[in-house]
């Protein structure tokens, strides 16, 4: 999880950048 | 594999994955296609050619970089949102997006590929290889834009783009998936969607050999990749380290 933290948070992300 | 790794579906089931998918992926898609139309396919005038050349080349691989990233984001919703991805278990979810995100990238560059003129649409307007110069990496520059001519031979609509990225996202063969058979599982059955689709669409026999022949051309463009990222690293490990976003080194050099 450490070692892919940003992919970890934009899976857990509900929103999505195209929403935003 | 298992019985449970063959499913079977009926027509309308094939045609309700399709949508999905399909629905997915335009929702995920960098550029519209009423944006897509209003763009006016203009391409770089030689100084800006030249503006492009006369870069440094960590400053190119970083701006390529960047592209790159703003891309996997979008390849990460699309993921999200077909049906089954997020079920499987957390590793197996990074391990094809750590795989496949880039090979997505590359089958979504059609959408983006005036094959007439041999240009991508890159950074405002239509690039062609020679933008690409102060790279340093002619070789992996000129097999992206074969794969985009070749790619974009087959003509592919909306929904097989998108069935065709999922399938490609979704392989099973990825090494270091926990859950294998569950991803074989996504796989063989929009595999299934995607021959349905292009029986749907009168499309000839051979296309979806011609797409499996794709899938193993976007591996090696995908190597490719990450050779010459290694390369590049060798010489300028601080560029990456500082410049480089970090969900891109995440993704390709860690």
């Amino acid at each position: 999880k450490e070692k892919h933290k940003i992919l970890h948070r934009l899976l857990q992300n509900s929103t999505s950048p195209v929403e935003l | 594999s298992n019985g449970d790794a063959s499913p079977t579906l009926t027509l309308a089931e094939h045609d309700h994955l399709a949508q999905i998918i399909c629905k997915s992926h335009l929702e995920t898609c960098q550029y519209l296609r009423e944006e897509l139309q209003e763009m006016s396919w203009q391409s770089f005038l030689q100084e800006e050619v030249e503006k492009y050349q006369n870069k440094p080349q960590e400053a190119m691989w970083q701006l390529c970089a960047v592209k790159i990233t703003d891309a996997v984001q979008y390849v990460v919703e699309f993921a999200k949102r077909i049906d089954g991805f997020m079920d499987l278990c957390q590793n197996d979810q990074i391990v094809l997006l750590k795989a496949g995100s880039l090979e997505v990238i590359f089958v979504r560059m059609c959408r983006v590929f005036d094959s007439q003129n041999n240009t991508v649409y890159f950074d405002g307007k239509f690039a062609s290889p020679d933008v690409f110069k102060s790279l340093g990496c002619d070789d992996l520059i000129s097999s992206v834009f074969d794969f985009g001519q070749s790619i974009c031979s087959l003509q592919l609509t909306e929904e097989e783009i998108a069935l065709f990225s999922a399938f490609v996202l979704l392989s099973a063969d990825r090494s270091w998936l926990r859950e294998k058979l569950q991803v074989e599982k996504l796989q063989r059955k929009t595999e299934s969607a995607l021959q349905h689709i292009l029986q749907k669409n009168h499309r000839d026999d051979g296309v979806l050999e011609k797409l499996r022949c794709k899938a193993s051309a976007l591996r090696a463009l995908c190597g490719l990749h990450s050779e010459k990222l290694a390369a590049f690293r060798t010489v300028y490990p601080d560029a990456v380290r500082t410049l480089f976003p970090p969900l891109y080194k995440e993704l390709f050099a860690a």
